[in-house]
C-alpha cells in the first residue's frame, strides 16, 4: 500500500541520516523515489553530498566511495526492520586502511541486531570476529574448514 | 531467530561432511583463493530456498553436486541449517528451542526440502520465515563484486528493497 | 615509445597542475579513497583520444572539468602527455627525441587535441599512435573493477581483443 | 583476414601456455574459437584446467581464480604484441597473499616489455614498485601528487 511505502522511505532515510555520517565525515544523503509520483510505481534514487566534492550523479564517486554509500543504505535498512543475520562477501575489498576502521564501527553496531558473517581477505576485519572459520584445500579441489572461537 | 550450526555435505567443493558452528555476534570465513569460502555463501543461500541457478553461479542443477577428481562421489547434496527459535516464526513452531531446514539434492536430480527432520515444500520453507525478515533475496546477503553494483543498478531495481521494508 | 611525464591541470579534481614522471618500469599509484587514483587513470584515457564518458565516468562532457567548492576554477581542463620517441611513429615524427600529445577542453564546450602544441584532429593522434600499439581500448588498459569482468563479457566481445593482435 | 586471426590465436595460446602456469601450478588454459567456424565471424572464448577442481564453464571459479585468468590472457596477448605500456587499476584487489606475490612475477616479466603504470592498495605490491606516487586531498575536493623514486 502507498502509505506503507512512503513510511518505509521515512524511516530509511532517518537512519541513513544517523548511519551516513559515520562512514563519511559531515557527508549527507538521501533516498527518494523517481521516474513516477506514485509510490507503488516508482523507483528508488540516492542523493549524496559529500564535504567540498561535486556529486553530480553517482558515477563520480569512486569505487570504495560507492562501496560505503551501498553499505550505509544496507545498514539503514537494517536499522528499520533488523533480519536476523547479515551475511557479506568481501564487501570491505575496496577500502583503504582508515574506511575498514569505520566499516568495523558498523559492523559492532550492526551485530547488536543481528548475526553477521562475513568472507574477507583483510586482517583489519577479522581482528574484530567473535569466532573465525579458516576454508582450506590441503586435498586438491577438497574444500575443509577449521573454527576457531576467540572470544 | 539466530543461526546456531550450518552443516554442508555434498555440494559444491564440500565432499566431506563440514559444520560451522556461528556464535551470535560477527563471524568472519577467511582462507586462499579458490579454497571454498563463497561456496558456504551459496550453501546458505540455497538452503533458504534460492531458485536461481545464476545467483548460485552454476549452470545446470548438477554443478551444485560434489564433481572434483577426488575418488568419494557422495550421492547427493545435503545443507544443514540448525536455527535457534526466539519467536517470530508460524504457531506450530513456537515450542520448539531448534528448528533445522534442509535441503537436498540427489544425482537423479530429484530435490527436497525439510524442516526438523519431514519433507515439505519450498511454501513451507518461506511460511516459515515470513515473518522473521529472512530472505535469500533481501538486502541482508551481499554476493562477492555486488557492492559496488548496488549504486549501478537501476531506481526500479533498487525499489524492491524498500518492497521489503514497508 | 614511452611515457616520461604525465601533466594534468583543471581536469576532474585536480585544479593545480600536477606532474607525474613516470620511470620506465613499474609505478605505483597509492591514496586513501576517493583521492584522486581513478581520475588520473581516466586522464591518460582522454588525452590518448578516448570518446565514451561512460567509460570516463561522467554524464556530460563538463563534469571532466573541475567542479569542487573550492574558489580557484580553472578556465580549462588540460592533460599533457610527454613520451619519448623510440621509433614507430610515422615518418614525420622520426627526428623528434619527445613527442607531446594534449587535450583541451574549455567551459564553453570546445575541446581540442594537439601534437607538440599545434592543434590537430583526433585522427592525427590515431595516426600517430598506429603502429605503436597505443590504444585506450586495447587490451593494456584495465579499468577499476575490470579484471573480474573479462571472463563475464561475451565471446563477441573478447574477440575484439584479438583483433587487435592480428 | 582469416588467416591473420588465426596465427593471432596460435600465437596468444603459445604465450598463455606459458604464462598460465605462473598464475596457477599445474594449470592448463586456451583461448578457442566458438559460435562459427569462420575466424572473422567467431566469439572467443576460454578453457581452463587447474588441477584437481572440475570447472565446467568459467561461472564455476571463484572471484580471485577469474582475476588471475583474466591477467594470464591479458599478459599472453602483451607477449604477442607489446604495447609501449601497461595501465591496471586495482586489478590485485581480489588476491589473496600467495596469489598477490605471482601477480608480482607477472608484473616482472611484464615490465621487461612494457611501461607498468597501476593503481593499488596492497603493501605487497608496491614494495616491488620502481617510484610511488601517493594521491592526497588535504584540502577537501582537491587532488594533489606526491612522487616518491624508490630505486
Ligand atoms: N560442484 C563442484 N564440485 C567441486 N568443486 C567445485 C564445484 N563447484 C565449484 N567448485 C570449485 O570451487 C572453487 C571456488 O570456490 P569459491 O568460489 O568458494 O572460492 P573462494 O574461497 O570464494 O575464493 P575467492 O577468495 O577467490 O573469492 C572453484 O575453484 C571450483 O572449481
Ligand atoms: N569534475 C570534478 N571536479 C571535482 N571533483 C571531481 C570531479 N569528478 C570527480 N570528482 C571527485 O573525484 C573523486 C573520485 O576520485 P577517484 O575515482 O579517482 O578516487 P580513487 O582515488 O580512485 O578512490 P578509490 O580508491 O575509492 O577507487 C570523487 O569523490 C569525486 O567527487
Ligand atoms: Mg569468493
Ligand atoms: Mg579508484
Amino acid at each position: 500500500s502507498r502509505r506503507k511505502i512512503r513510511e518505509a522511505l521515512e524511516l530509511a532515510n532517518q537512519k541513513l541520516s544517523e548511519v551516513f555520517p559515520l562512514l563519511f565525515e559531515g557527508g549527507r544523503a538521501e533516498l527518494y523515489f523517481t521516474d513516477s509520483d506514485d509510490p507503488l510505481q516508482a523507483g528508488l534514487d540516492l542523493k549524496v553530498k559529500l564535504p567540498g566534492k561535486p556529486v553530480r550523479h553517482l558515477s563520480m564517486l569512486s569505487g570504495g566511495e560507492k562501496a560505503l554509500c551501498a553499505l550505509a543504505v544496507l545498514f539503514a535498512f537494517y536499522l528499520v526492520k533488523p533480519g536476523p543475520f547479515c551475511i557479506l562477501d568481501e564487501v570491505d575489498a575496496p577500502l583503504d586502511e582508515a574506511n575498514t576502521l569505520r566499516f568495523n564501527e558498523l559492523l559492532k553496531r550492526l551485530k547488536e541486531h543481528s548475526q553477521v558473517i562475513l568472507v574477507t581477505h583483510n586482517p583489519r576485519v577479522m581482528e574484530i570476529a567473535d569466532a573465525l572459520f579458516g576454508v582450506t584445500m590441503e586435498e586438491k579441489g577438497v574444500s575443509k574448514v577449521v573454527s576457531v572461537k576467540l572470544t | 531467530m539466530r543461526i546456531k550450526r550450518l552443516e554442508i555435505y555434498g555440494f559444491k567443493s564440500f565432499p566431506y561432511r563440514v559444520s560451522l558452528p556461528f556464535p551470535p555476534g560477527i563471524s568472519a570465513i577467511v582462507g586462499p583463493n579458490g579454497s571454498g569460502k563463497s561456496n558456504i555463501m551459496d550453501a546458505l543461500r540455497w538452503v533458504l530456498g534460492e531458485q536461481s541457478l545464476k545467483r548460485l553461479r552454476v549452470r545446470s542443477a548438477e554443478d551444485l553436486l560434489f564433481a572434483g577428481d577426488h575418488g568419494r562421489s557422495p550421492g547427493f547434496a545435503e545443507v544443514r541449517l540448525v536455527l535457534e527459535n526466539d519467536g517470530g516464526v508460524p504457531e506450530e513452531f513456537r515450542e520448539l528451542p531448534e528448528i533445522v531446514v534442509a535441503r537436498r539434492l540427489y544425482r537423479s536430480g530429484e530435490s527436497e526440502y525439510l524442516i526438523n527432520n519431514r519433507t515439505c515444500r519450498l511454501k513451507d520453507i518461506h511460511y516459515l520465515f515470513l515473518d522473521t525478515g529472512v530472505n535469500p533475496r533481501g538486502y541482508g546477503l551481499i554476493d562477492q563484486g555486488e557492492v559496488g553494483k548496488f549504486l549501478e543498478r537501476s531506481p526500479q531495481e533498487r525499489r524492491f528493497f524498500l518492497e521489503e521494508l514497508a
